[in-house]
């Protein structure tokens, strides 16, 4: 659907306007941190495989927070300037959700996205700064 | 910046490149006008030439619009999510997902519809994977990964200037300043401003 201008656009409500996006569903797992269970989790991970944060699986994603999920959380967090804290923050919740290019951040599983920032940041978990 | 794994580009023999249309998306003058001026914001700081050709299937860039599954493994999801894709040089194919709501012109950071998404912000985008670059964690660049629905963001910033600039070289006639998006538009999306 193309609209030639924004007045074209009808002032009421389109009927899919009201559809759920993609991954609105995702805001309900506000909080969830390692080691809890909830359903659909497993659709976050589809998310996080799509743009190259999680490797493929050779089964179907669980819907347990795990290991896997938290690391591809830290990435993320990492390359969307996030606070890289490992769970789903209401901020990382906002970035997910938000509607974006196909492309994979990470491709071959390096990413691409930080290319020059380090690696081991996430391991530490803190920011290193210089003052300038 | 950044750029995709074998920093793959345009060979310096095929630096005019052309572009068509999927035929089937019977496209409008004004909205291939759309991808037109997006191609000029990257025209403009390298030396790299983009023409419109009627001819689809020998374009270097073949544009799409598609719903769903589409056969390249990558299935578009509906309004909003996933917007559009494209591949690295020289592949040249680019995708948009037709279910969205697409603003051709006017000023789409006042629609009444909260997913109207603007072509020529998406355009700009995914011409950039289109010549090699992958994307970057600098929010204001063009190649930043997300968009809100109701923004628009066609100016290129620093960040994707020195990295297409790293591919190609400058346009002999590009003065080397970005207009960076902060000074040109704000991001705002349910009221709250982004930028």
């Amino acid at each position: 659907r193309f609209f030639p201008n924004i007045t074209a656009i009808p002032p009421w409500p389109l009927p899919n306007a009201t559809s759920l996006a993609p991954w609105d569903a995702f805001k309900k797992f506000a909080g969830c941190q390692s080691g809890e269970k909830r359903d659909g989790l497993s659709k976050l991970k589809q998310y996080f495989n799509n743009f190259g944060y999680i490797p493929n699986s050779p089964t179907n994603f669980s819907d347990d927070f795990n290991d896997e999920l938290e690391k591809a959380l830290k990435i993320y967090q990492q390359n969307f300037n996030l606070n890289v804290t490992g769970q789903l923050d209401d901020q990382t919740l906002q970035q997910i959700v938000r509607p974006r290019c196909g492309n994979a951040d990470i491709v071959n599983g390096t990413s691409s996205m930080n290319s020059g920032k380090s690696s081991s940041f996430h391991t530490t978990g803190h920011f290193r700064t210089t003052a300038h | 910046y950044a750029f995709f794994p074998g920093r793959p580009f345009w060979p310096a023999n095929r630096r005019d490149l052309t572009y068509g249309f999927l035929p089937a998306n019977e496209l409008s003058d004004e909205v291939k006008a759309v991808f037109t001026r997006a191609f000029e914001k990257w025209s403009a700081v390298t030396p790299l030439t983009f023409t419109q050709t009627d001819s689809f299937f020998s374009a270097d860039i073949k544009i799409a619009f598609y719903s769903g599954d589409h056969g390249d493994g990558e299935p578009f999801d509906g309004v909003l999510g996933t917007l559009a894709h494209a591949f690295s040089p020289t592949n040249g194919r680019f995708h948009l997902d037709a279910a969205e709501n697409w603003v051709v012109s006017g000023d789409v950071t006042t629609s009444s519809l909260s997913s109207a998404v603007d072509l020529e912000s998406v355009a700009v985008h995914e011409i950039g994977h289109l010549l090699g670059l992958g994307h970057s964690s600098v929010e204001d660049a063009i190649m930043f990964p997300t968009i809100s629905s109701r923004t628009r963001k066609v100016e290129l910033a620093n960040d994707d200037i020195d990295g297409i600039q790293s591919l190609y070289g400058s346009n002999p006639n590009f003065n080397g300043s970005a207009t960076t998006s902060t000074t040109q538009e704000r991001e705002t999306s349910d009221g709250e401003a982004r930028y």
